[in-house]
């Protein structure tokens, strides 16, 4: 149920 | 150089022990204000955060910048080595090849010493935002990882509600439902035991108990765990160390039905 998100789409490369 | 001791080697044994499931390499950044991680697991779902600050160490000396490339499986071996009360030393030249580890034990005259390999990883680091959460859980560690592993029997994600009524943790599976909820609730005697809800607004959220349950793995370092909750943002779950030392946990939530 539901799609996994990745953490990569909230918090952007330094 | 690097030079940083801590009382128990425990600390350490455990914070590796609650990362290195998720993570495999990852390079330790040491600082003047102390020892710094941060790895995404494989999959880019999940993100550890780790800080042993400064005066979680003593002494603690750091003159440059140092980057400690570690295989955690192949530092799990060596911490093997140490018994929880020992004493551990770490200790790394500027550029390093090697990471000097030194068990000496409290009771009797015994010094262990090992060297560890290091390796250059080339890792990406995240910006976290500053975050104001909608709902911010205090609960007991032993609490939560009850309720992952508990409801992880029945399916593989969990939906985590909080309002003002308290904090619902359910699921749905093939073979039935369940939902555990907590009210705050203050323990004079034992504050360890206490579960504190802080809301600003309703929160909705759908997590991997897969992750979940990985990340009770740090449940040893702390008798709380804080879970921090803002609908469309990864969940926070944080073990406080003391010192102002933590490790962290983001969980990026599922999307969608």
């Amino acid at each position: 149920k539901g799609s996994q998100g990745s953490i990569m789409s909230f918090f952007s490369k330094k | 150089m690097l030079e940083a001791k801590l009382d128990q080697a425990s600390i350490l044994k455990k914070v590796v022990d609650a990362i290195k499931d998720l993570v495999q390499d990852c390079n330790f950044d040491c600082n003047d204000s102390g020892i710094a991680l941060q790895a995404m697991d494989n999959s880019h779902v999940a993100l550890v955060s780790m800080a042993l600050k400064a005066e979680s160490f003593q002494p603690y000396r750091c003159d440059r910048n140092i980057a400690l490339g570690l295989n955690l499986t192949s530092l799990t071996k060596v911490l093997r080595a140490a018994q929880n009360e020992d004493m551990l030393t770490l200790r790394a030249e500027d550029a390093p090849d090697s990471l000097n580890l030194v068990f000496e034990s409290k009771a009797d005259d015994r010094i262990s010493e090992y060297d560890l390999k290091l390796m250059d990883i080339d890792q990406e680091h995240l910006g976290i935002p500053e975050t104001e959460y909608a709902a911010t859980i205090t609960l007991p560690s032993s609490e939560f990882r009850r309720i992952c592993t508990d409801l992880m029997a029945l399916s593989e994600s969990v939906t985590i509600d909080a309002s003002k009524d308290g904090v619902k943790f359910s699921c749905t599976g093939d073979i039935g439902n369940g939902a555990v909820t907590l009210r705050s609730h203050t323990n004079v005697d034992k504050p360890e035991l206490n579960v504190d809800i802080e809301l600003s607004e309703p929160v909705s959220l759908t997590f991997s108990l897969k992750y979940l349950v990985n990340f009770c793995k740090a449940s040893a370092l702390s008798h709380q765990v804080k879970i921090c909750l803002s609908n469309e943002v990864p969940l926070l779950v944080e073990y406080a160390l003391e010192n102002q030392s933590h490790l962290r946990f983001y969980l990026a939530p599922k999307i969608g039905d």
